[in-house]
């Protein structure tokens, strides 16, 4: 929408009120951090700011577009919206953005099929004049998350939207993450040059190899290649698809000694949070006891040359294929990610190749179930797939299950099982939230449009027949067996069974050397029971305000022992009044100033008439009494 | 013990719904079928 006066601030105070369901909360505050990581917008609980997103649940999903200075501004996420690209969706029109087909250029890309539309519902397929709206110079984006699906109010089964180029009709209406277009026009309406969590990526494509540098204090250097004749054949970025370019780095663990090292050091990054997601692509073509250990070189004023920790050492590193890692640092100076390579006992015919590295300021995934030789499962009756166990950081197992086996679409489910801690844990499972996302592998972070869904533990959650949901998995459990044999007891799971299209899974990285990777986070999120608690109109500080009520939001202060309203204000409006109940704004100052004007003006006005009757008045008199007397009659000339 | 069929609930019951499904269904008449206007808006459009 074009007008600066409906941006926001760079950061934006955001409530999230009591009403909203818990894993919507959960949800709400992901969607902040995949702003925070490919965009400048951040999120700030809100300390009094004069104007905040207050997000609640409403009926539906809705929000404004574009910040309305009114102070409190809602934003529905209600039942059903608790999905992390839908809360997307609603705060890029809270930010300032129509949907995409509302674009004054629409019809070049798509028809509307106005008669497939449901009556009284064609308004919603208007556009925008380019006076009202700015695409910023960014091409119609038909995988924009604030696209309509080719159904989108649709009276029968036919589209609504056909685009003209038919390979998108099921591309529009994406509803996973921010496109690239939708960033590129996010980051450039509000001037990013920068996100808070990105920190950085490499491909190796570059001959620069994004500053990474060899470390003088070991017995070998990596090498920049495009292929290793023991493996691997080519790059994990482009798979080899690429003529001339596909590189990646490589230990050549074959060439050194026994326990020889090699030490590739990244560029000094600084961080801004104090936590640290590291990502990257390891292959392993050596030996089983070769060892890729990840040091941090940690600058300090006591440390000008840095300090070497050690922070994970990664051992048994398959042989023969990619795998996806992650390392979680918690660094709070400037510092240097560092790469050791060490050779193992035993013999070598390779060594250990890295690629498409990622730091961001984020939380890593707990867990990380690879599946390998997937296209095999899609819409196979043995695509019923069970995640090996896992436990959470409370210790609760679990097993996430997939079912590829349906003709259209994918479901994925949580469940707890049986676990080691079990007698110690309470029961039902409360308030954790369990996350699956399934990871689209593009080697930039920021470009991924990774598909994602959370589904949290609710206590009191019950089936038809009474029973917890979330109890015990050995109470409420079916008997299951893990593949060697032993047996457990696998709770109720909880999920979607549409969570991903089989033509979308299909699409992008999702699927890549035919290995999928599901990213699972399970959280105890009861913090968020009552988050922030909003000055309530008639917030009580002591009884002296408990019948005292507060309009217009005005909220009850008690100051000297007395109580008093302290009245809301924005901008250029404010209430006033002993409760509040007066609204002011500056637009009033200039009426009054103008009317007062105009009032001293014509009470001039007036006194000039007058004076200047009274004045022609008496002049009249006095010349009408001069001739009286200059005429004696006839007075007699000389 | 929950039968077979109960092992997994479905958050969506099978159908994929989309924002303004999800509003359609609850009788909302939204501008763009997401979007709420103030006052003025309304009146506007």
């Amino acid at each position: 929408i074009i007008g600066e006066e409906y941006r926001w601030p760079h950061t934006i105070p955001y409530v999230l009120d009591d009403s909203l369901e818990m894993n919507a909360k959960g949800v709400i505050l992901d969607a902040f951090e995949r702003y925070r990581l490919k965009t400048c917008i951040d999120f700030k609980p809100w300390a009094g700011e004069a104007n905040y997103i207050s997000v609640f649940k409403g009926s539906g999903c809705w929000s404004s577009v574009g910040n309305r200075h009114v102070g409190k501004q809602d934003l529905s996420i209600g039942t059903n919206c608790d999905r992390i690209a839908t809360v997307q969706h609603e705060f890029l029109h809270a930010l300032g953005f129509w949907h995409e087909q509302s674009r004054s250029d629409r019809d070049d890309y798509v028809n509307i099929m106005w008669e497939r539309i449901q009556s009284g519902r064609e308004h919603n397929f208007n556009t925008y004049n380019d006076q009202q709206s700015d695409s910023l110079n960014v091409p119609y984006d038909y995988t924009s998350v604030m696209h309509y699906s080719k159904t989108a109010f649709q009276n029968g089964t036919e589209p609504t939207i056909v685009t003209r180029i038919p390979d998108f009709m099921d591309v529009i209406g994406q509803r996973m993450d921010f496109s690239d277009y939708d960033l590129l026009k996010l980051n450039r309406l509000y001037n990013c040059s920068s996100s808070l969590s990105f920190m950085d990526l490499c491909n190796f494509e570059l001959e620069n190899v994004c500053g990474m540098v060899q470390s003088s204090g070991d017995s070998a250097d990596w090498q920049r290649v495009s292929q290793v004749p023991g493996g691997p054949e080519n790059d994990h970025s482009n798979m080899g698809q690429c003529k001339g370019s596909g590189f990646f780095m490589h230990f050549d663990s074959s060439s050194v000694n026994v326990g020889a090292t090699a030490l590739l050091e990244s560029r000094i990054l600084y961080p801004k949070r104090g936590f640290q997601c590291l990502q990257f692509y390891l292959y392993n073509s050596g030996n089983d006891n070769d060892q890729l250990n990840i040091y941090i070189r940690e600058y300090s004023a006591g440390s000008v040359n840095g300090t070497l920790t050690l922070v994970e050492e990664i051992k048994e590193i398959p042989i023969g294929s990619w795998q996806l890692y992650h390392v979680t640092l918690t660094v709070t100076n400037k510092f240097r990610v560092v790469f050791g390579g060490i050779r193992g006992s035993g013999a070598s015919l390779g060594g250990l190749s890295i690629d498409d590295i990622n730091l961001s300021e984020t939380r890593c995934p707990h867990h990380i179930w690879h599946i390998k030789n997937f296209t095999q499962f899609i819409g196979s009756p043995n695509g019923k797939l069970y995640s090996p166990p896992f436990y959470s950081s409370k210790g609760y197992a679990f097993q996430i299950y997939l079912n590829l086996n349906h003709s259209t679409d994918v479901g994925i489910y949580f469940h707890l099982i049986s676990g080691a801690n079990d007698d110690q844990l309470q029961w039902p499972c409360p308030w954790q939230q369990a996350t699956m996302t399934l990871l689209d592998q593009n080697p930039d972070i920021r470009q991924r449009m990774s598909n994602q869904r959370s589904i949290t533990t609710d206590p009191f959650m019950t089936i038809d027949n009474g029973i917890y949901v979330w109890d015990r998995p050995s109470k409420v459990g079916g008997v299951a067996f893990f593949t060697n044999g032993t047996q457990f007891r696998r709770g109720i799971g909880l999920g979607t069974s549409v969570f991903i299209t089989h033509e979308r899974l299909q699409s992008r990285d999702f699927i890549k050397g035919n290995d999928v990777y599901i990213l699972l986070t399970v959280e105890d999120i009861s913090h968020l029971n009552s988050t922030q608690t909003e000055l309530t109109p008639g917030s009580t500080t002591k009884d002296l305000c408990a019948n005292i009520i507060c309009e217009n939001d005005g909220i009850c202060t008690v100051h000297n022992d007395k109580t008093e309203c302290r009245c809301p204000s924005g901008e250029d409006w404010w209430y006033m009044g002993e409760r509040c109940e007066k609204r002011g704004s500056t637009r009033d100052t200039v009426v009054i100033a103008a009317s007062s004007t105009a009032a001293v003006f014509a009470l001039m006005l007036m006194v000039t008439l007058v004076s200047v009757y009274c004045t022609k008045k008496k002049y009249h008199k006095k010349t009408s009494s001069k001739t009286a007397d200059e005429n004696p009659g006839n007075q007699h000339a000389f | 013990l929950p039968t077979p069929e109960n092992f997994v609930r479905d958050v969506d019951g099978g159908i994929n719904q989309d924002i303004f499904d999800i509003n359609e269904d609850l009788g909302l008449d939204l501008f763009e079928g997401d979007i709420r206007l103030d006052g003025a808006e309304q009146r506007n459009s």
